[in-house]
């Protein structure tokens, strides 16, 4: 799976996922990367998911759009939803995986619960970074 | 200029840490590098934030180490089934498409999905004609073949298991009902 979240220099997010499935997947299974508010989210308000994982606890987590609504309805920062999401719910359900995140100041989550997350993320004043493992 | 950001992803998992050789940690770097670039020059001549997740995406699909597009992995049946969504957060529009087998960057046909065909989410080879109607780039089976992904696929296919994207471990096909 592979994914992009973004925003731009008027202040718009956006948020894009695509993937292969799984390795011997059968009887037309689909995960999270293509359900919107499971895997991709956008929302100007809050902020820009894009998931990658085990896509059927993502779906039952509907991962993206709870860590919106976390920030929209209660209040928390993107790093409080992201933690609460990926690092407490998913991991008490089993869910392998993670998530990119950018909220509507720019800032960039990139959590995840499993050996590691191939990613790299750069805004208008920081230099690329890249990495896999934690 | 004001602020803008931009962070991707090739997938969770990952292989254990001392079977990652250098040279192929070197290699899934740079595709990320090259995806992120792409991307990030967009968002720095004033471009949106749409045109940029479609391209950066568009350039980890084009990348075979990464598990869609081009490197996309095995189905059951030896096929590729590829699924892949699109989100704009100034007007919460969003398009979708799930189990395409010949479209070279389904990114692309989420947007056209999105913009162009008056739905949110197409499925399947009605979502392929649509692709075609609207002249989206296709290609077939070869294309897809990675001979990584393919000897993925040999270790597991006698059997109920499934792979994640980047994973040295089966997972049982249970697993999933908690």
């Amino acid at each position: 799976t592979v994914g992009c979240v973004a925003l731009d220099q008027y202040g718009n997010l956006a948020a894009a996922t695509s993937t292969g499935g799984m390795t011997n997947k059968r009887f037309g299974r689909v995960g999270d990367s293509s359900i919107i508010g499971a895997g991709t989210y956008a929302n100007n308000n809050t902020c820009a998911i894009s998931c990658t994982g085990h896509g059927e606890y993502f779906i039952r987590a509907v991962v993206a759009y709870d860590i919106s609504c976390l920030m929209e309805y209660k209040g928390l920062s993107l790093k409080e939803a992201c933690d609460f999401v990926v690092k407490e719910k998913l991991v008490k359900m089993g869910g392998e995986g993670g998530l990119i995140a950018i909220d509507s100041y720019g800032n960039i989550e990139l959590p995840f619960n499993s050996a590691g997350m191939y990613r790299a993320w750069k805004n208008s004043d920081t230099e690329l970074q890249i990495r896999i493992y934690e | 200029m004001k602020k803008y950001a931009i962070a991707i992803h090739g997938g969770a998992g990952t292989i254990l840490r001392h079977l990652m050789f250098t040279e192929k940690e070197n290699m899934y770097k740079q595709g990320l590098q090259d995806a992120i670039t792409i991307g990030e020059q967009i968002l720095k001549m004033g471009g949106s934030s749409l045109d940029a997740v479609e391209s950066s995406v568009s350039s980890l699909e084009n990348f075979p180490l990464f598990n869609a597009g081009k490197g996309a992995v095995f189905t059951n049946k030896g096929t590729h089934e590829m699924d892949a969504s699109i989100m704009d957060g100034l007007t919460l529009e969003a398009g979708a498409v799930c189990g395409v087998s010949n479209i070279k960057n389904p990114v692309q046909l989420a947007r056209l999905i999105k913009e162009k065909s008056g739905h949110v989410f197409l499925s399947g080879p009605d979502a392929e004609a649509f692709a075609h109607k609207m002249s989206l780039p296709t290609a077939g089976p070869e294309y897809f073949y990675t001979q990584e992904r393919f000897n993925q696929w040999q270790e597991v296919k006698e059997t109920d298991s499934y792979q994640l994207d980047h994973t040295d471990k089966k997972e049982n096909s249970e697993k999933k009902f908690g």
